[in-house]
């Protein structure tokens, strides 16, 4: 794991943080339950908690979908390539681009198109940057930075849970285990 | 575009899904070695500088295999933790064109994203830890 220049971190005194989604975009409450889920990866390893608000302007992190230059000096460039990017604390932006065909659920890894990219995964890891995580060279972590399309990857790794916990601390109901309450690693055909 | 689920991907898309990713062509420089002159190297370069193996952003980069793309190429490769060759091998070129991250792993041209150790390169390839 690494953190940014600095270590840019969410202040004591802002550990409930709140998040909302750009108006414009009109998301389906569908989507929206994807960066739910994607919050609750980090929320279940570290102190923090994760609000959804309908004020997008007094949010603490602000979500939006956009394609080419969107103002920000990172324009995005179509499918595939650039997937999104997000800013360290306390920015609070992330941006995905809206060119992308984005598998809101279902196993992706079946999708008959090759550009197909799962977006629980690629909130994941840009919820990681905007709380303060670099990229990491661990392949199986989330914050590795690229992610091949038709692929889902939405478990913290150990790296990924070492780096979040030295930056807030842990979730005193944190058992070890990201995985024992969730249905994820669809791919194992096992057990939960 | 969002799909609800991977069935109702409707079929136009399926027929553009040969359509070429932006970094696809660097599949071309192959074999590409230091000291070579190549159309569309400036480019890779572009890459490297935006995801910041090169810190500098001039105005025009060239079209050669130079120093600064060998010692990008190892930056990233160690990041990777490929074969650290300094060259465009085929395993690296499949790294290179993988959809990723926008963000930078490289930031005011120092990295900690291998193992946490920060490192930088001369373009002889041995590591040097710095005391930051």
């Amino acid at each position: 794991f690494s953190f940014f220049p600095g270590t840019p971190r969410w202040p004591s005194n802002r550990q409930d943080l709140t998040y909302s989604f750009l108006p414009a975009n009109g998301l389906t409450d569908e989507v929206k339950a994807v960066f739910t889920s994607a919050f609750q990866k980090w929320s279940t390893v570290t102190p923090l908690t994760f609000t959804q608000v309908d004020s997008y302007s007094s949010a603490d992190i602000t979500i939006g979908f956009y394609t080419g230059d969107h103002g920000d000096g990172e324009p995005f460039d179509g499918v595939l390539g650039t997937l999104a990017h997000a800013f360290s604390p306390t920015s609070g932006r992330l941006h995905l681009d809206g060119d992308e065909n984005w598998v809101v659920s279902g196993d992706v890894t079946k999708a008959s198109v090759s550009t197909a990219v799962d977006l629980e995964s690629v909130a994941v890891h840009e919820i990681g940057h905007l709380l303060g995580l670099g990229h990491s060279s661990v392949e199986d972590a989330i914050m590795y930075p690229s992610i091949t399309s038709r692929t889902r990857k939405v478990e913290l790794a150990d790296d990924d849970i070492q780096g979040i916990q030295l930056l807030y601390g842990t979730n005193p109901n944190y058992n070890g285990s990201t995985t024992s309450n969730t249905q994820e690693r669809e791919s194992s055909g096992g057990d939960p | 575009r969002f799909f609800p689920n991977i069935t109702d991907i409707p079929p136009w898309i399926k027929n553009n899904a040969t359509s070429k990713a932006p970094w696809d062509a660097f599949n071309k420089f192959a074999g590409c070695r230091p000291g070579e002159k190549r159309e569309g190297l400036s480019q890779l370069k572009q890459y490297f500088n935006h995801f910041g193996y090169i810190p500098n952003s001039p105005s025009n980069f060239s079209e050669d295999f130079d120093d600064e793309l060998e010692k990008a190429l190892k930056s990233y490769q160690q990041n990777f933790k490929l074969n650290v060759t300094g060259q465009l091998d085929d395993q690296t070129l499949q790294q290179i064109v993988r959809p990723r991250c926008g963000n930078a792993d490289v930031i005011n041209g120092t990295s900690s994203m291998n193992s946490g150790r920060s490192s930088s390169f001369h373009t002889t390839g041995h590591l040097h830890t710095t005391a930051h």
